[in-house]
């Protein structure tokens, strides 16, 4: 967490903030009492799951005067952002809990679990609010913390047979092939080579080019048609024809003519393009029809 | 009394 910004990957993310409570007489005006929060919120998501965690993190990091003794803060979820139907949060409200100042910093936190109702694909604004309050005041301060990155949660079937879940949708996930694996080496090698020489960096990370996820259909069969022709594969023989942009993309050669082909062995290709290799990173990260993703090749 | 609540200012942070 870092304050003022907002950390997030694929599944989780942190937001931190200071904030100053004061306790103020009335009508005189006077602050007869002043704490001083760090306050962090925070998601747990699961691919598999429609329920997360959210936390919220109050620590009182000083105090002074009024505010030493028994300053107290609930928490609650505020699904109401939402699109779509809201989310729902158990418990509904914690607290209120309370803060001893006068024996140094006391850190609370309040665990929600939150859930994505439904089957529909449904974007989620969760913010977590926070009620403080003091006994020598009858009104108590709300305050929201904020800066959740957005979460969608859907229930596609054609990333794997796993039900609903989550991600934070902003955050572009990274597929990673090694050059090392034995078992993809060709296709890891073909596209590294294609993330160079083409006029394009397709899917190199941060490059500006992420592949969009293409589920197979006609639009696919017409990338492989195109690029594999059956004269390029008859060139290529024993090997088979792997091409780059995957036509599981719609930056596929039948849309986009800056394409790569090279001969790779026929089971490293299948192996890369089936259910442990990228299958397996599309379930896990909830890669839907046209989801942005970057393709990494490590050592 | 009154209590208030307010992002702090980055001068208030430690």
């Amino acid at each position: 967490c870092r304050v003022g910004e907002q950390v997030s990957d694929r599944f989780s993310s942190c937001a931190e903030k200071y904030l100053i409570v004061s306790i103020v007489e009335i009508p005189s005006g006077k602050v007869i009492g002043t704490a001083l929060f760090d306050a962090k919120n925070k998601t747990r998501l699961n691919y598999k799951s429609a329920t997360w965690e959210q936390e919220a993190v109050l620590k009182m990091v000083r105090s002074f005067g009024v505010a030493k003794f028994g300053t107290m803060a609930s928490a609650e979820v505020d699904c109401k952002a939402s699109q779509g139907n809201g989310c729902t949060s158990a418990p509904g409200v914690i607290g209120p809990k309370v803060f001893w100042g006068i024996w140094g910093a006391t850190t609370n936190t309040y665990t929600f679990k939150v859930t994505s109702p439904g089957d529909a694909l449904v974007g989620h604004a969760p913010q977590t609010k926070v009620t403080v309050s003091h006994p020598s005041s009858p009104e108590k301060a709300h305050f929201t913390l904020g800066n959740i990155a957005p979460v969608r949660c859907d229930s596609a079937k054609n990333i794997g047979n796993i039900g609903r879940g989550c991600v934070h949708p902003l955050v572009k996930p990274v597929y990673r092939l090694s050059k090392g694996d034995k078992a993809v080496k060709g296709v890891a090698e073909h596209i590294e080579d294609a993330q160079h020489k083409l006029k394009k960096p397709w899917g190199a990370v941060n490059k500006g080019y992420p592949l969009h996820r293409l589920p197979n259909g006609d639009l696919s069969r017409a990338n492989r048609d195109t690029a594999c022709t059956t004269a390029v594969k008859n060139r290529y023989k024993p090997k088979s024809c792997d091409e780059y942009p995957f036509a599981g993309s719609y930056e596929g050669a039948a849309v986009n003519p800056d394409y790569s082909t090279a001969p790779v062995p026929l089971s490293e290709n299948r192996t890369e393009g089936g259910f442990k290799y990228r299958g397996k990173f599309i379930m896990q990260n909830r890669v839907l029809d046209y989801d942005e993703f970057w393709v990494e090749i490590t050592k | 009394t009154r209590i208030e609540i307010r992002e702090a200012l980055p001068s208030e942070i430690p």
